[in-house]
């Protein structure tokens, strides 16, 4: 099966 | 002090809808360089930024950076006082907690002064890389609003493929499949009515059509749509204003277990 990612797994949060 | 006043007013409108049925609240980000938000909407998987360059305003004056923190909810209800041909002016002080819009109709002749209540607002904000992508889709932006609608209705992810043949908007659904393929056409009279692809590597990932479909509100900003792409990143779906910035959407691909 496939999931959403989410953003915070690609771009660093500051 | 923060004053700006923007006399194609249905711009702000346009750019609101494009934007409220994503982020509940935001922060909009306030400085000489323009007015300008980060958002991600509440299960942190897309994010809008929008950039209104000062030069594109009829008058811009920031006196210091400051954020403003808005329900965009609230904001629509506001904007929903501005007729589309009327000039908007937005003000707010140092050190209060309310904004003022104000709508001037074009012959001056009628005036709405709106105050509205600002928010704090606790969020997150992504450093996003500049990033080279294996490959860049423009197109008309109707025609990726039609094709994310059709899709749609037929099932609930779209797989985006770029290769040599074109650019192929493809989902599978309960009822069965669908697929759409896009060929490079630059040959057309009109820029607007182009497609044209630009691949490194060719590329494909998955997308919920929930988000991709949300994004296309912003159809009406720029009859161009550019969509980057690269393995394993999140797209970047970008509608330019022109003249003024952005608005730009990235929303985390599905990846398989």
């Amino acid at each position: 099966g496939i999931f959403q990612s989410r953003l915070t797994h690609y771009f660093r949060t500051h | 002090m923060f004053e700006l006043r923007l006399v194609q007013g249905s711009l702000l409108k346009r750019v609101i809808d494009a934007i409220k049925d994503l982020v509940n609240d935001a922060n909009f980000d306030c400085s000489s360089t323009g007015f300008s938000l980060q958002a991600m909407d509440s299960s942190h998987v897309a994010l809008v930024a929008l950039l209104l360059r000062s030069e594109g305003f009829e008058h811009f004056r920031c006196d210091r950076t400051f954020s403003m923190g808005m329900s965009i909810a609230n904001m629509a209800k506001m904007l929903k006082c501005a007729s589309n041909d009327d000039i908007i002016t937005i003000k707010a002080d140092d050190g209060t907690d309310t904004v003022t819009f104000m709508f001037e109709s074009p012959s001056q002749d009628k005036i709405s002064d709106i105050e509205m209540k600002l928010m704090d607002i606790d969020s997150d904000h992504l450093g996003i890389p500049d990033a080279e992508y294996d490959a860049i889709v423009r197109m008309p932006s109707s025609e990726f609003s039609s094709i994310c609608s059709s899709l749609s209705s037929i099932g609930d992810t779209v797989t985006i493929t770029v290769s040599k043949q074109g650019v192929t908007f493809s989902t599978k659904g309960d009822i069965g499949s669908g697929n759409i393929t896009c060929r490079q056409n630059s040959s057309t009279e009109k820029p607007e009515e182009a497609t044209i692809i630009e691949m490194k590597e060719p590329v494909c990932l998955t997308f919920a059509l929930k988000y991709i479909t949300t994004f296309t509100k912003a159809t009406s900003l720029s009859s161009q749509v550019t969509i980057s792409l690269s393995s394993d990143m999140p797209v970047v779906v970008e509608y330019k204003i022109a003249e003024m910035g952005h608005v730009r959407y990235y929303l985390a691909p599905k990846i398989g277990e």
